[in-house]
């Protein structure tokens, strides 16, 4: 068990290194485990270093700097054992539009890179606009949820105007 | 695994049938605030063996059954089924070999969730033991809540390790 | 100190009523103290219920209904007691467009009905578009922050592309 | 009272000296993640006394000193000023009537932070009870932190009724 997630962790801390610096355009990040001798009452630190800046403890990162981090932890854990399935809710919410594009670019790197299918909820016209295809949502009658087919096209007339 | 289809029946707001084709790559999933949008990517933890009913934003399981809105009456059972290829997986016990795979975790008020695969009546554990094995299953790193970006930032390093463990 | 507390929660109960049903274009919702016959150790409970659905706990209104009741509980006590400042820190992230621009509607009935100076950092084009001025905030050198101002006509083309 | 300016001196990215004029009405603030936005309004909060280096994201009150980039050493103090009216309030004691109000807070690292109301040095309580006084301050429920409206909804609800004390 114990040497499993070490083996583990070094793999997913080699992928999150350079996540980081991809998404960030630089810098440097690594993840660190600590608190204890044994690796499963271990904790999982992350000390990251946006370009240009000094390194910091993650609270003084600004909330989409936060947000980028986190994503490349989840995707270098995703990468060292890739799921047939990966969805994601709303995690554009946070950033701007420069930090979207890369986000789009590292999910088409993955869709590349891997046989998963990827669900990504989203309400920011950038990533709906890079997605394969869209579903939308709709109440059409109220409290009741109705699945429909988006044209690409379409998509910006669509877009929560319902 | 490949996972094609999630049909709902009576899941929160998809108190109607409604199927959920899922192909290849980047599928986008849009609409307004409160269309249901959460619902949907809820109801694949539900099918894969979600015990928190915390994690479904409830106050117990029961919630993820249609409460009924200003015009419709409320409903006494929800059903959500899965439907994967089982390409390059081990057959569970107690299954002929063969491709396709048809999960489904139907819950009714006050008697709990019924699971079945491929029309056969299981437990909870072996639906989650079947999503384990092929590296994904509720609680998958790879399945991102809304929100829970945050909560990986706010968390305590001992609680944030956690999240190697899909890694192993 | 009790009877100030309850009285106050009257009127604030009343603001966010009002709010609630204007922000959700319908529904209802209300306030209620609990747990406790000393309203200081009281605590503050929220009913909410969308237009078309039924009465649920918070936690099963979607992220974008969630902000919104809580926007219609910061405006109820706001209202109460007006503040010269009020500073809103990217409220309006989980909201579609068209809550979007029902936050920005509500933002000016603010405006016009009391002297308070607001402040709102904001990501979203369409609440940049709706604000008396901009202030840019850039960092032309890595990690060193500084103000410009932002013409409303340019702002299309400033945001978010440096 | 009405909130004219905030002038900015060594406080977090902000290394330089750095204006916001401050008019009537809608005042957006934009730009780039990380950039310096909430920095921006945490001096604010700064200024009015903000006791907490929690709520200012930082693991000491001396995270809000510049702490130095790649290309720039380090700074050993911030300083934040406010320029108020002090239009239809009573005058603080010790003070002369009179329209002006200038409020500053200078932190230097090993020394803490200290106070000036028009050039007077007061304590950080006597700078809390002047924005009291003026229906705001630090914990004024009207400034919303990034990420504060989820906090309000996860809240218990004897957290959430502290919110109530503003309008008190
Ligand atoms: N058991 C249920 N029966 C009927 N409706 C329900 C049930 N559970 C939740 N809902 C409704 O579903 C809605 C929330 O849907 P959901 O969280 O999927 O929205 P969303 O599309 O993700 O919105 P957002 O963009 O704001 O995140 C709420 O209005 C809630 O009242
Ligand atoms: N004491 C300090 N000295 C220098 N830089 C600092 C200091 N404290 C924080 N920073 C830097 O400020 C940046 C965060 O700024 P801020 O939180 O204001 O961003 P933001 O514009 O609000 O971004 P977002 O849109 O992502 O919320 C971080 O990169 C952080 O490294
Ligand atoms: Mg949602
Ligand atoms: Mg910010």
């Amino acid at each position: 068990g114990r040497e499993r997630l070490l083996a583990a962790f070094e793999v997913v801390n080699g992928h999150f290194e350079s996540l980081f610096t991809h998404l960030f355009g630089g810098g440097a990040a690594e993840l660190m485990l600590t608190e204890s001798d044994d690796p499963l009452e271990a904790g999982l630190e992350i000390m990251a270093r946006p370009p240009g800046k000094k390194p910091q403890t993650m609270s003084l990162l600004s909330g989409g700097e936060q947000a980028l981090t986190a994503m490349a932890l989840i995707f270098a854990v995703f990468l060292t054992n890739p799921s047939p399935i990966c969805v994601l809710d709303e995690v554009d919410a946070p950033l701007d539009d420069a930090n979207v594009e890369r986000f789009c670019a590292l999910l088409e790197d993955m869709r590349s890179r891997t046989e998963t299918r990827f669900i990504v909820v989203t309400h920011n016209p950038i990533t709906m606009a890079r997605m394969d295809r869209l579903f939308g949502v709709t109440m059409a009658e109220r409290g009741v949820s109705q699945l429909v087919s988006v044209d690409l096209q379409t998509a910006e007339r669509f877009r929560e105007a319902v | 695994m490949k996972i094609n289809r999630l049909r709902l029946l009576g899941f929160k707001s998809f108190v109607e049938p409604t199927d959920v084709v899922i192909e290849n790559g980047l599928t986008g999933i849009v609409g307004p605030n409160g269309c249901g949008k959460s619902n949907l990517v809820e109801a694949l933890r539900f099918v894969m063996g979600e015990s928190s009913y915390k994690a479904m934003r409830g106050s117990g399981m029961e919630d993820v059954i249609f409460s009924g809105t200003a015009n419709r009456p409320a409903r006494n059972t929800a059903e959500v089924t899965l439907f994967a290829d089982r390409a390059g997986m081990p057959t569970p016990p107690g299954f002929s070999a063969g491709e396709d795979l048809q999960i489904s975790r139907r819950i009714e008020r006050e008697a709990g969730s019924a699971y079945r695969i491929n029309g056969k009546d299981v437990r909870a554990r072996d639906v989650q033991l079947l999503f384990a094995d092929a590296a994904t299953g509720a609680h998958s790193s790879a399945l991102v809540r809304q929100g829970q970006i945050g909560e990986i930032i706010a968390a305590k390093p001992t609680q944030r390790r956690q999240i190697l463990e899909d890694a192993a």
